[in-house]
């Protein structure tokens, strides 16, 4: 595995979004992983439609009553990857564009489907593959608890304590070797993490929080897509 | 939400780092740093009351911000376009995976890939 790795710099990843006052979060990371894995499939990059999720995925845990993706509410990275399978694919950003609310009718065109799940699987909780997974297949959907995310401006967050009780859904799109920390007089490694609360929150929209520990149950949940390989996208 | 996107992209800094100050004048420094937000973030709050609890709420966010700087000193922790919300309005506004999560029992497991090559 490379050293450091960031899938910006391979034309995998879209710019930052913004979620607004909506808790779509896992709709966005979603759509980063299947924008990632279409961009590995077809060489373009396409924007995905956080929306089309939003209003028309309901998916359910079927042993789960009651647990169902919900617009706003809440949702899950993995049932949005069954929705999305069932449904035929995700639209594009700009026939199907984000509102921040779940109140609309779902307006899925099935004509005008751009990115197509092929399969989706979950990471084993291991660093080093989630790793190998992020290098081979592209961004990953990921959980992780967000507590220290509400007062976070920059820099490599490592806390010496935090809950791993999941409750934000973003993508992982790199790892770096050597973020500095000048407390514990290291270099750290660490995760850089796209979020969905717009450029202007975190370090330009993104995240970076260290490596080594499941650090507020980064590792936790890991999902990777693959998508469907057509010439037509 | 998207008054407050359009504020951000105006301004001149995105980044706000005064968290620190000594108690000395701190009621009148946290006046000042809640200015400071408003104006960066486009906030504006519709009663004089209203405003007094976002205040409130402001300052005990500082607060939390300097004892997160603490529990994560290689972080930098401060005043985001959260600083206004309580930690419940937070995760209700602005996180949304779902509470009773587990991940799926059939869900695939991903194929174990070599990492030494």
């Amino acid at each position: 595995l490379p050293a450091d790795f960031d899938w910006r710099d391979h034309g995998a990843v879209t710019g930052v979004k913004n979620q607004g006052s909506c808790g779509s979060c896992w709709s966005f990371s979603t759509t980063g992983a299947l924008e990632g894995a279409n961009f590995l499939a077809t060489e373009k990059l396409v924007s995905l439609s956080e929306q089309q999720l939003v209003d028309c995925d309901h998916e359910c845990d079927p042993e789960e009553p009651g647990s169902c993706d919900s617009g706003c509410n809440g949702g899950l990275m993995n049932s949005a990857f069954e929705y999305t399978l069932k449904a035929g694919g995700l639209m594009r950003e700009e026939d199907y564009p984000y509102t921040g609310t779940d109140r609309g009718a779902c307006k899925f065109d099935k004509s005008k489907i751009a990115a197509s799940v092929a399969n989706f699987s979950v990471v084993t909780l291991d660093e080093d593959q989630i790793a190998a997974n992020l290098v081979k297949n592209g961004p990953l959907a990921i959980a992780i608890n967000a507590v220290f995310m509400q007062t976070y401006v920059g820099g490599v967050s490592c806390p010496y304590i935090c809950s791993r009780r999941l409750d934000h859904g973003v993508l992982l799109v790199g790892y770096g070797s050597a973020g500095y920390s000048a407390v514990r007089m290291k270099e750290k490694p660490y995760w850089i993490i796209k979020n969905s609360w717009g450029e202007s929150w975190g370090d330009g929209g993104y995240y970076k929080i260290c490596r080594g520990r499941n650090i507020c149950g980064v590792d936790s949940m890991v999902s990777t897509v693959a998508a469907v390989q057509t010439s037509s996208q | 939400a998207a008054s407050a996107s359009e504020a951000f992209n105006d301004a001149e800094d995105p980044l706000i780092k005064q968290v620190v100050d000594g108690a000395e004048g701190e009621a009148l420094t946290d006046h000042h740093h809640f200015s400071i937000f408003k104006r960066k973030f486009g906030k504006s709050y519709a009663s004089q009351e209203e405003h007094d609890h976002r205040f409130k709420v402001f300052r005990a966010n500082l607060r939390r911000a300097r004892r997160h700087q603490k529990l994560d000193p290689s972080a930098v922790h401060g005043v985001t376009q959260f600083s206004d919300l309580t930690p419940s309005e937070f995760r209700r506004t602005y996180l949304g995976l779902r509470s009773k999560l587990r991940l799926p029992k059939d869900a695939t497991q991903a194929p174990i890939l070599p990492t030494d090559s």
